[in-house]
Parts: C-alpha cells; sequence; structure tokens
C-alpha cells in the first residue's frame, strides 16, 4: 500500500543482508517528501525520520526477515504511531462537544454524529451553541428535521453558555447530545474563554476537535490552543472525500495526544466513517 | 567571487523550512527554491557580501514575482460596462459567502451600488445566512427557493442589475469539491448562463498543500481571474497565498482578515513576504 516513489526506494534495499545506510537515508528522504506534502507537521516529519533512521540501524533484523522486510515494518510501525491512539466509541449516555476553526465542519459533522448514534438504537439530540454565525441555527435544524432528531436553540439569543446550560436541562433525559459551537481560531482570546466556559457548564464527556482534512502546518498551533483550553480527547477529520490528505489532523492528534474517531467525507448526514488507520495510511502515502 | 552550488545549499535548506514551515506548498518550494538556485550558481557577488544574504535577496525577489501586483477592483469596476459581474467559486467552508457580503460592503463604501445573487440554492441554511448578511449590509440580495436551479438565480440577478442600473453584481455559489464532476458541470453552467467579468476563486490562508490541487482544478475546468484568501488572521504567514498565486498565475485581490464586514485587506505582495522571511 505505499506509493511509487517510496517503493522505488524500498526495492534498493531488496537483496541486501545488511541495513545500509545510503539506502535507508535514501528511502527516508522519499518518505519525507510524501509527508511533507500530504500537510504532515514538518517537526513530525523529522522526528519520525530520525525514528527510522535510528531503528534501521540499531535494531537487528528479526529472524528470517529480510532487510528490506524489516526497514518497511519499522516504517509502518512509526507510522502508525503518528496515528494516535485508538479510540473507542461508547454507546453510553454522554455528552459530545464539537470544537473547530471556522468553517471545518462541526454544524455538519454535529447532524452525522446524531445520525450516527440514533443508528445505533440510542436516543440522541443537538444543542445549537452557535449565536453568532448568520443562519447557524436555521442550519442546523434543517440537517436534524432530515432524521427527526431534536435540536435545541434559541434564536435571537446571544449567551451561549447561557443555551447549554438550559439545552442540557431541557435534554436530561436523552442519552446522547451533541454541542455545536461556533468557529473559532486560537487568537480569539475571548471566543477561546467561552468554549472553556462551554466546556466546564456542559461537563462535557468528549470534547472533540473537528479539523479540516486540508488544513496546513498551522495545524499543530491551533490544535495545542484547543488542547489547552479544553482538553481534547478526539479528533474528527472532515472533507477527506476530496483530495486532501489529512496530514495536519496528524499534528492534531500528536498535540492533543489523543486519536482520529470518525472521518467525514461527504456532505450529507450519513457521510461518516470510524477511521481505519490502514486506509490513511495508504492514501497518506498514495 | 563566483557563486557555487556548494556555497548556497545551506542557506538554501534553511530557506526550505521557512517556506515549508508556512505553508507554501512541497511542489511550490521545489519549484521556487530551484530556481533561485539556478539564477545564482555561476553569477558574481562582491567579497564582503555573504552567501546567506545574496539567497535571501534573490528569494524575496522570486516571491516578489510569484505573488504578482494584487487586482484593484475599484479601478476595474469604475473601468468596466455595468453592471459588473462576478462570480465567487470555491470548495466547502473557504469564506466565500462571508466575502460576498465582505466585498459587497468594501463596493457599496466606495460608492459602487450592488447586487447580490443568492447562488447557493442546495445547503441547509445558506439562503437564511446570505438573506441575513445582505440586510446588514444594505445590500439587495436575489433569492429562489431552497433546491432551485442556482443559474436561473444567477441570471435572474443580472437581469436585475441591468433593469436599475447597479454597477456591480456579486454571485455566491455552493461550495464543491473539483473532484465531483457534476458540481462542477453546475458550476461551469452557471458561469455561461452569468457570463462573468470576473470569476474570482475563493480559498484559505491556512490550506496546506491540496491549495494547490484545488487551484489547478478549479482554475482549469472553470476558469479563474482572480484568487481572494480568507482566515487571515488565524496567524497565517501567508504561504497559501504563494502556493496560489504560483500555481493559477493569476492576482491576488483581497485577504480576508477576520468575521466583520471589514475584515478584507487589499493584497500587498510586500507584506507577504516580510511575514515570511522577515
Ligand atoms: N464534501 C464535504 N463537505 C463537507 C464535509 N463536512 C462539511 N462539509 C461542508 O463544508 C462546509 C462547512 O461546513 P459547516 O458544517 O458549516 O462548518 P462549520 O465548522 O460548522 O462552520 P462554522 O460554524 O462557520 O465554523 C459546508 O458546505 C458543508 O456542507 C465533508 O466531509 N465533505
Ligand atoms: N477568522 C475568519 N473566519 C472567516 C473568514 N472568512 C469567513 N470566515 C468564517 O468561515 C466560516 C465559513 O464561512 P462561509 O462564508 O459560510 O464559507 P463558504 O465558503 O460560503 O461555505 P460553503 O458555502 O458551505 O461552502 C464562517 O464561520 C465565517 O464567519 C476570515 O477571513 N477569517
Ligand atoms: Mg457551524
Ligand atoms: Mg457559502
Amino acid at each position: 500500500h505505499l506509493g511509487a516513489s517510496l517503493k522505488d526506494a524500498l526495492k534498493k534495499l531488496a537483496g541486501k543482508t545488511v541495513v545500509d545506510r545510503a539506502a535507508v537515508e535514501e528511502l527516508v528522504r522519499d518518505l519525507q517528501r510524501a509527508l511533507l506534502g500530504a500537510d504532515v507537521n514538518v517537526r513530525l516529519v523529522k522526528g519520525l525520520s530520525e525514528a527510522i533512521r535510528t531503528r534501521s540501524v540499531d535494531e537487528q533484523p528479526p529472524k528470517g526477515m529480510s532487510v528490506r522486510e524489516h526497514v518497511l515494518r519499522i516504517v509502518y510501525q512509526e507510522l502508525i504511531r503518528l496515528m494516535g491512539s485508538t479510540t473507542d466509541v461508547s454507546l453510553q449516555h454522554q455528552r459530545i462537544l464539537l470544537a473547530g476553526l471556522q468553517g471545518s465542519g462541526k454544524t455538519t459533522t454535529t447532524a452525522k454524529l446524531a445520525r450516527y448514534f440514533q443508528r445505533k438504537g440510542m436516543k440522541v439530540a443537538v444543542i445549537c451553541a452557535d449565536t453568532f454565525r448568520p443562519g447557524a441555527l436555521d442550519q442546523l435544524s434543517t440537517l436534524c428535521q432530515q432524521i427527526g432528531v431534536t435540536c435545541y436553540g434559541e434564536p435571537g439569543k446571544e449567551d451561549a453558555v447561557a443555551i447549554v446550560k438550559k439545552g442540557l436541562a431541557k435534554l436530561s433525559g436523552t442519552e446522547v447530545v451533541i454541542i455545536d459551537t461556533q468557529g473559532r481560531h486560537a487568537l480569539e482570546k475571548t471566543l477561546i474563554d467561552e468554549i472553556i466556559q462551554i466546556n466546564t457548564v456542559s461537563k462535557a464527556d468528549h470534547r472533540w476537535l473537528v479539523i479540516d482534512a486540508a488544513l496546513g502546518q498551522q495545524a499543530s498551533e491551533q490544535a495545542r490552543r484547543f488542547h489547552e483550553a479544553i482538553d481534547i480527547d478526539g479528533v474528527i477529520i472532515t472533507k477527506m472525500d476530496g483530495t486532501a490528505k489529512g496530514g495536519g489532523a496528524l499534528s492534531a492528534v500528536s498535540e492533543t495526544r489523543s486519536g482520529i474517531v470518525f472521518i467525514g467525507a461527504g456532505e450529507t448526514i450519513e457521510d461518516l466513517e470510524r477511521f481505519d488507520p490502514d486506509s490513511f495510511i495508504s492514501r497518506l502515502l498514495g | 567571487l563566483v557563486v557555487g552550488e556548494k556555497e548556497i545549499r545551506a542557506p538554501l535548506q534553511e530557506l526550505e523550512m521557512v517556506l515549508l514551515e508556512n505553508d507554501v506548498a512541497l511542489p511550490v518550494t521545489d519549484e521556487i527554491l530551484r530556481a533561485v538556485r539556478e539564477r545564482l550558481v555561476g553569477t558574481h557577488r562582491r567579497v564582503g557580501e555573504s552567501p546567506d544574504l545574496l539567497v535571501r535577496k534573490a528569494l524575496r525577489e522570486s516571491l516578489l514575482q510569484v505573488l504578482g501586483k494584487g487586482f484593484d477592483l475599484l479601478e476595474y469596476c469604475n473601468g468596466h460596462k455595468k453592471p459588473v459581474r462576478i462570480l465567487f467559486t470555491g470548495v466547502n467552508g473557504t469564506g466565500k459567502t462571508t466575502t460576498v457580503a465582505k466585498v459587497g460592503h468594501y463596493l457599496k463604501e466606495h460608492g459602487c451600488s450592488v447586487v447580490i445573487a443568492s447562488g447557493d440554492t442546495f445547503r441547509a441554511g445558506a439562503l437564511e445566512q446570505l438573506a441575513i448578511h445582505a440586510e446588514r449590509v444594505g445590500i439587495r440580495v436575489i433569492q429562489h427557493q431552497q433546491g432551485g436551479d442556482p443559474s436561473a438565480v444567477l441570471y435572474d440577478a443580472v437581469e436585475y442589475a441591468g433593469a436599475h442600473g447597479v454597477d456591480v453584481v456579486l454571485a455566491d455559489s455552493a461550495g464543491r469539491f473539483h473532484n465531483r464532476v457534476n458540481l462542477m458541470n453546475q458550476l461551469e453552467k452557471m458561469k455561461r448562463v452569468m457570463d462573468p467579468d470576473l470569476v474570482v476563486y475563493v480559498d484559505e490562508a491556512v490550506a496546506g498543500n491540496d491549495a494547490v490541487i484545488r487551484a489547478q482544478e478549479f482554475a482549469e475546468l472553470v476558469g479563474t481571474d482572480a484568487v481572494i484568501l480568507t482566515k487571515a488572521d488565524m496567524d497565517s504567514r501567508g504561504g497559501a497565498a504563494v502556493s496560489v498565486a504560483h500555481t493559477v498565475g493569476k492576482p491576488i485581490m483581497f485577504l480576508g482578515t477576520g468575521q466583520g464586514y471589514s475584515d478584507i485587506l487589499p493584497f500587498t505582495p510586500e507584506l507577504v513576504v516580510s511575514e515570511l522571511l522577515g
């Protein structure tokens, strides 16, 4: 499942009995280019390169394994490490808070998540805590209407924290409540303070960062700020049906020490899938 | 002293890191540095002039050349037969709708009359979103019902502008990905029906390597006359501007710098280059 240039680099290791540093270096360079071209953070790529170089030389190939297979296994293991931890999605009573940059896909993902839990047979409702974006409540409630899910919102009101409080009280009987919030970024101090308050008031069981698959090197700093603010415990990558490879999301995973919970791959409510590390890696390197 | 490959290698590698970390796409970074290397090797430098300074100077000139000279929208509108027709394109969530409102506000502030065409008849909440924006900036918006033909809305808006002596028609379109054939065909049809003077491609300043692919596809499939990069307030240092300008070869008209109607800046290449290279 490796891209063409990586396959060529690996060929150079074929038939060797000892790890050839130059061949490994060439493989690392090709791998770096593939990862950088897929928006993986420059520092993460450097760290990964170093790990592969060191391990290829220090570790003995296990009995019966060729040098080429050995290095390939190291590359694969190091890439899997970048994917972060596997995150389970429990089917219990829970409150999920979604946060992320402007336009990342939070509102659409809120409806998709509601659909996911609904299909698992659970009672689910959503709260629109976006009091800023014109038409936000209209957008979310239209999506929820399509699947008959309750959408709590207060038209014309501006206090997002109060809406969350009231909404949770009103929906206390619902098993899964998902909270949609307005887009915000690291430099918007007032909005960062707001999401901290929303998190506190909601006592969210999960705080997931919704990140666009095409987000570039900025992913690292933004994820770090969100994590510092509300302790992110999962990442959802959206718009994977485009051509972006989602490398930026790996920075988010690394900064939040969490994992990728779901992948959004389309505009409709059904377009949500559980994360599959192997296919993600193939796409990253392809 | 003749400039050799060896002495500029370290400064080039260092600048490669700077460009990549600031979101200049990998193939664009490669191409720009290759051109700088080609330009410098074999030339002469004074004894006191360090290779590092020489490389920085050459890169600065290269970047300025790539970024172009911006686009004076007011000058364009004033000099063109009315109504000036502008179609906004781009993938999902990049800020097109907000940008249409901002550009409308900007034109209105500078004495142009504007009408907005609500070309996203598909997405949930799109009509209401644009209706509210238009009301807030005091600009008339032409809308049809949800699910209607977007080309019909654009046509309607151009007719309206012609009949009422409006200077500029700004047409919003639904976000769509370049790999969706039917959606790109729909956009192409919208363009044929509207026959815009300008097709303005909108992407976000924080997009990474995919910015190159999608800019290229939109330029090929629909055509792009100018670019607007949004969300430049996210502390992005403008590398995407280099990626997109290099790929499309068209001027960058504005930078979006926030969510308010005044958060729009006519693009100046010098600012981006100073941010990137210090
Ligand atoms: N193709 C595709 N489009 C998506 C996906 N997720 C979201 N979108 C689209 O991306 C655009 C932005 O989505 P929203 O859900 O409004 O994003 P948001 O994060 O709520 O935006 P703000 O509230 O303004 O921050 C819309 O056009 C969505 O239809 C996806 O997985 N694939
Ligand atoms: N911080 C910041 N946010 C912006 C900027 N421009 C737009 N936004 C926000 O980005 C989000 C998406 O903007 P929209 O105007 O809905 O984007 P769009 O391209 O029309 O989205 P679709 O129609 O769904 O494809 C909104 O929350 C906007 O307020 C900008 O320059 N800076
Ligand atoms: Mg939203
Ligand atoms: Mg829009």
